[in-house]
């Protein structure tokens, strides 16, 4: 659909994992994940889940979507996934 | 590797080495996967992994680890190339190539086709390598470049090594490569990163993040010459040539006379589909561009001389050919145009001694510093010109699929991908010595140890080389050293106007942005080297604060001395205190260095370097100033 060609896979950057022991970063970029995109299934939605060494996920987003990320508590930044060159 | 660590002085068993020591470093190795069965990664002789290592070898189909390659993941599964195996196995050699640099066992009688003949290695041959693939040949994506980092850190590698990037600098808080170093850099792993290929142009370094190692790529003193016989002239081209037409001489034709079916300008530079079979078969084809090669083969030469803009490097081609300069290749030109019956013979390429080097490549990206002015980048320059090492028997030598079929052990190859595994396993190899030294103590070492390089009469040079060129056995022995913390890189980011909620998030801790902190000048970070941006409309009064640690002698005294760079005469340096007086190991002593001089034009940089010298120990920093724009 167009509203799927005008989705990208961002990158969700959310700092260091929290030390708190009952933390789960995975429940975390789920919740954050349905909450945005309203969607209560989001396997096709979620690419990475980072959470071991930071905090993180990618994700299928629309521009919007990314937009109301980007305004969450507990988010760094939100950014492209971009091709990179070997050099 | 054959010549390009002997080229540095880091001589093969005159090398002082901690074999326990160097059996337990990890090196992390985020590229395009690598070839398991290379001799380079071989296990003999190797011990079960070390106790610290948390990964796994989980590198997919047909993919087996071993006690040298440790580790394995694979993030090309999502969006890979379709009908590419799924697994850690490098079907592009990059990855292979890099990780035998910075690790791979020493290999005798290693070459391509007898080229580079010699005994192929790592900065730690001892060491174990864990690769983690992110890159396939449809690229390298942010995404997976993160995940390779996440893991990375978590598994227990001491040192990553990663000969990738962007074409452009981004904002830290945007930048896989900052975001995943800077959490490397919190668990004491130090990250090594190419500077880019996007030099000469200045502010072209992709690499910008302090807490990064950035390297820039230099030649060595062996190069590859491919000689060009005409009539009884003999031209010296570049390339590596593996191709042995056995000195037979053939018919040369220029490209724009062998087509019927384009126009000049299109046939000179020997385009897709311009070139007459019938006109070209059999013979050696003059192409004004080295992509015309391609298709001389496709019609059937067999061979090309093509002009190239890139001097100082040689290629691997699919084909014979010589890549001449503008001026050889004008010769070459004068002579088909002026000779009735041309003939012209390519040779196997040859090595010669270069007695220029170190020079740093053309291609490797300059600073300044697009993000961070007042950080000097790249910080540091290694070998990245015509390196001979491991490769992918997947993957053709010319990195040219379509029309090459050869596979060899060991290919040359260059770019600041090369020159960065250098400086990994020059690290890793300081981390045998050291291993409670820091990210910021090794990359200080690396730093201040550097071979002198000097600007060229092309001012804008001193953006191209750092602190100079790698010598790994004197960074061992530093004497003193720079040191910063997670801690002083967060007062960074603070002076950087990130907000205390995101610096917070970023540490993991309870940091603050302080007024003061974020009023700190970038400049003042404790960086090895000392850059300032400055406006060109008025004279200049700055100073850099800074603090060495020791790690020499114990009882020992530094007296500081300023030599002159590129244009210094227009700026006067002033140490204060000029001698640091040290009583005990790892005593920390501080002093400005204060430079001050007239009004600077754009594109006119300044330079000098601040040596602190016990008799022993050379500790040396760059500085740079330059005006803004």
């Amino acid at each position: 659909s167009h509203q799927d060609e005008d989705k990208q896979v961002y990158i969700v950057y959310m700092g260091a994992v929290p030390s708190n022991a009952g933390y789960m970063p995975s429940s975390q970029h789920i919740n954050i994940l349905r909450e945005v995109t309203g969607e209560s299934s989001i396997e096709n939605r979620l690419v990475r889940s980072y959470r071991r060494s930071f905090n993180g996920f990618a994700a299928t987003l629309s521009d919007s979507e990314r937009e109301r990320v980007a305004n969450m508590e507990g988010v760094v930044s939100v950014f492209p996934s971009r091709k990179l060159q070997l050099q | 590797t054959t010549a390009s660590w002997d080229f540095m002085g880091f001589k093969e068993n005159k090398t002082k080495r901690v074999p326990n020591l160097e059996s337990d470093i990890i090196v992390g190795v985020i590229d395009s996967g690598i070839w398991p069965e290379s001799a380079s990664f071989d296990d003999n002789g190797f011990g079960p992994p070390p106790k610290k290592w948390k990964g796994e070898c989980d590198g997919g189909q047909n993919f087996t680890c071993n006690n040298k390659i440790i580790g394995a993941r694979y993030y090309t599964r999502n969006g890979g190339i379709i009908g590419t195996p799924q697994s850690a196995r490098d079907h592009i050699g990059h990855g292979t190539h890099t990780s035998s640099t910075a690790a791979g066992n020493s290999v005798k009688d290693a070459s391509f086709y007898g080229l580079g003949l010699g005994t192929a290695r790592g900065g730690v041959p001892a060491a174990r390598i864990a690769a983690y693939k992110v890159c396939d040949p449809g690229g390298c994506f942010s995404d997976r470049l993160l995940s390779a980092f996440d893991d990375a850190i978590a598994d227990g590698v001491d040192v990553i090594t990663i000969s990738a990037g962007a074409d452009l600098a981004a904002r830290f808080e945007q930048d896989p490569i900052a975001i995943g170093a800077f959490h490397a850099m919190a668990k004491g792993i130090l990250t090594v990163n190419s500077a880019g290929n996007n030099g000469p142009s200045t502010s072209t370094v992709s690499s910008v993040a302090p807490w990064i190692l950035s390297v820039s790529a230099s030649n060595t003193n062996r190069a590859f010459f491919t000689k060009v016989v005409l009539g009884n002239e003999k031209i010296v081209g570049r390339s590596v040539n593996s191709y042995d037409l056995k000195g037979g001489k053939y018919d040369l034709v220029y490209g724009k006379s062998a087509s019927s079916r384009c126009d000049e300008g299109s046939a000179r530079i020997c385009s897709s589909g311009c070139l007459d079979k019938k006109l070209v078969k059999g013979k050696i084809v003059l192409c004004d561009t080295p992509l015309g090669s391609h298709e001389a083969e496709w019609a059937g030469a067999v061979g090309t001389i093509v002009k190239n803009d890139r001097s100082d490097v040689s290629n691997v081609f699919s084909s014979p050919v010589a890549a001449l300069s503008e001026d050889q290749y004008e010769t070459v030109v004068s002579y088909v145009t002026s000779t009735e019956d041309p003939k012209v013979s390519i040779l196997k390429s040859d090595t010669s001694m270069n007695e220029t080097a170190p020079v740093v490549a053309s291609f490797s990206s300059r600073g300044p510093n697009t993000i961070i002015p007042d950080i000097l980048k790249p910080d540091v320059t290694a070998p990245g010109i015509e390196i001979l090492a491991a490769y992918s028997l997947d993957a053709s030598p010319s990195g040219d699929a379509a029309h090459d079929n050869r596979r060899a052990e060991y290919v040359v190859l260059s770019g600041t991908s090369m020159s960065c595994p250098h400086v990994a396993g020059a690290a890793a190899y300081l981390k045998t010595f050291h291993p409670d030294w820091s990210p910021s103590m090794i990359k200080s070492s690396i730093m201040t140890t550097a071979w002198p390089m000097n600007a060229t009469e092309d001012a804008e040079s001193v953006f191209a080389f750092g602190s100079g060129h790698l010598k790994p056995t004197a960074a061992a022995d530093p004497g003193l050293v720079y040191e910063s913390t997670k801690a002083d890189h967060i007062a960074l980011l603070c002076a950087l106007n990130f907000t205390t909620t995101s610096l917070r998030l970023i540490s993991g801790d309870n940091s603050t942005c302080t007024k003061e902190q974020a009023d700190t000048l970038p400049r003042n970070l404790n960086y090895p080297s000392m850059a300032a941006a400055v406006s060109s409309q008025t004279e200049f009064n700055l100073t850099f604060v800074r603090t060495v640690t020791n790690v020499g002698m114990a009882n020992s005294t530094y007296k500081a001395n300023v030599v002159e760079g590129a244009g210094s005469s227009k700026i006067d340096v002033k140490v204060e205190p000029d001698a640091l007086s040290m009583k005990s190991m790892y005593e920390k002593k501080s002093f400005t260095v204060t430079v001050s001089g007239k009004a600077l034009k754009p594109l006119e940089p300044m330079s000098a370097t601040l040596v602190w010298s016990d008799g022993t120990h050379t500790v040396r920093s760059p500085i740079v100033i330059y005006a803004k724009g």
